[in-house]
């Protein structure tokens, strides 16, 4: 099925969405003093409590920020790169007092963790991976997948953390004869893994064995597609792509997201939902994230637009503020916040 | 959208790929 064929979201008018989905809860003034590459939530440990924390990331410095109180955050902890540039924050489920880094220029070369000394409490880096990384996840159960090469020489490998950053235990992928373009675990069946290839299939793989257990090709109108989301149910696939480079047309508007059913048994796949911009709106997909069934992304016009998967519809508009243009948007991982950043380094929290 | 077109579903897809993929 061509992306023509599928479901449209409803595409109500810019008019009736409610701003109230969105609440400002508090800011984080140009933590860094130069341009945000990436934000992040994450549990820091401190004194035996679990605190919510913000990670933010430029291109030279990533910094971890705890709440003083429900307005203001405090610096707490600065990590420093002088060679190679940060790319973006890894979040890794289950981790605490550990940040997951990739470094590069444009490509990444580096995967970094980012702790500090039991001892003197000092910030330090452990090298996890370096190479040719193409693709990369923070897994459930302290693990990281990467993936690194190409497809004739492809290397897939799960790290499993111990606390003190360091890898603990590695373990190989099967990889598929196709170069793996974004990773996603898979929702409602543990173990299992998806990945997205730069020839239009799904792969899927056994984290337990290492099994590639399947390939699907899919429709050519998912061309290079970025997986944000997988979940399972009823024995189908439900998987959430971004839509970059997507046609705008006047009956189904601009497209920025699809929702996906695959059969993993036969690998038939359908999209069921495209998730496109309230009439009015204009703009491409440019970044985005995903949350269970909430989807948010920048788009090129410098809004933030989020759906909800279930409703089937954009629930909230986020046009630019102090008319300064969104460059990035992330679900918090320790509540349901949506971290938003500005072009200038400013940091806002919503709550959703 | 029907999910008849995608073919006979299981609900244990995981565990039945698992025992037909190589190990």
């Amino acid at each position: 099925h061509s992306t023509e064929q599928t479901e449209t979201a409803d595409r109500p008018a810019c008019d009736n969405l409610n701003p109230g989905n969105l609440q400002l809860v508090s800011e984080l003034k140009n933590p860094s003093s130069s341009c945000s590459v990436d934000v992040s939530a994450m549990w820091w440990e401190r004194a035996g409590a679990k605190e919510p924390c913000i990670v933010t990331a430029c291109e030279d410095v990533v910094s971890l920020w705890k709440p003083l109180n429900s307005l203001q955050w405090e610096k707490v902890h600065t990590w420093h790169f002088t060679e190679v540039p940060v790319l973006q924050i890894v979040p890794v489920p289950d981790v605490y007092n550990l940040i997951c880094v990739a470094l590069g220029s444009l490509e990444i070369r580096e995967i970094r963790a980012l702790l500090c000394s039991s001892g003197d409490d000092s910030e330090k880096q452990v090298l996890l991976k370096s190479g040719d990384i193409k693709a990369m996840l923070g897994l459930t159960k302290r693990r990281l997948v990467s993936s690194t090469g190409t497809f004739c020489n492809q290397q897939i490998q799960i790290m499993t953390f111990a606390d003190d950053g360091s890898s603990k235990d590695e373990q190989l992928l099967m990889p598929p004869d196709e170069t793996v373009l974004t990773f996603a675990e898979v929702q409602g069946t543990q173990e299992a893994l998806l990945g997205t290839t730069t020839v239009n299939s799904i792969v899927i793989w056994n984290l337990k064995t290492g099994q590639l257990l399947k390939k699907m090709h899919i429709d050519d109108s998912y061309q290079a597609s970025v997986c944000h989301g997988a979940y399972s149910e009823k024995g189908l696939l439900f998987v959430v792509v971004s839509q970059p480079c997507a046609k705008e047309s006047q009956a189904l508007g601009s497209p920025v997201f699809q929702l996906l059913v695959i059969n993993p048994k036969t690998a038939q796949s359908v999209g069921v939902l495209l998730c496109s911009l309230p009439q009015g709106q204009a703009g491409r997909f440019l970044e985005g994230d995903v949350k269970d069934h909430v989807a948010a992304a920048v788009l090129t016009s410098g809004t933030i637009a989020i759906w909800d998967l279930l409703l089937g519809h954009c629930t909230a508009l986020l046009p630019p503020v102090s008319d300064q243009s969104w460059s990035l948007v992330k679900w918090s991982g320790t509540d349901s916040h949506l971290l938003a950043g500005q072009k200038d380094g400013n940091i806002f929290i919503y709550r959703y | 959208c029907s999910t008849a077109d995608l073919g006979p579903i299981s609900l244990n897809w995981f565990e039945e790929l698992s025992s037909e993929a190589p190990p």
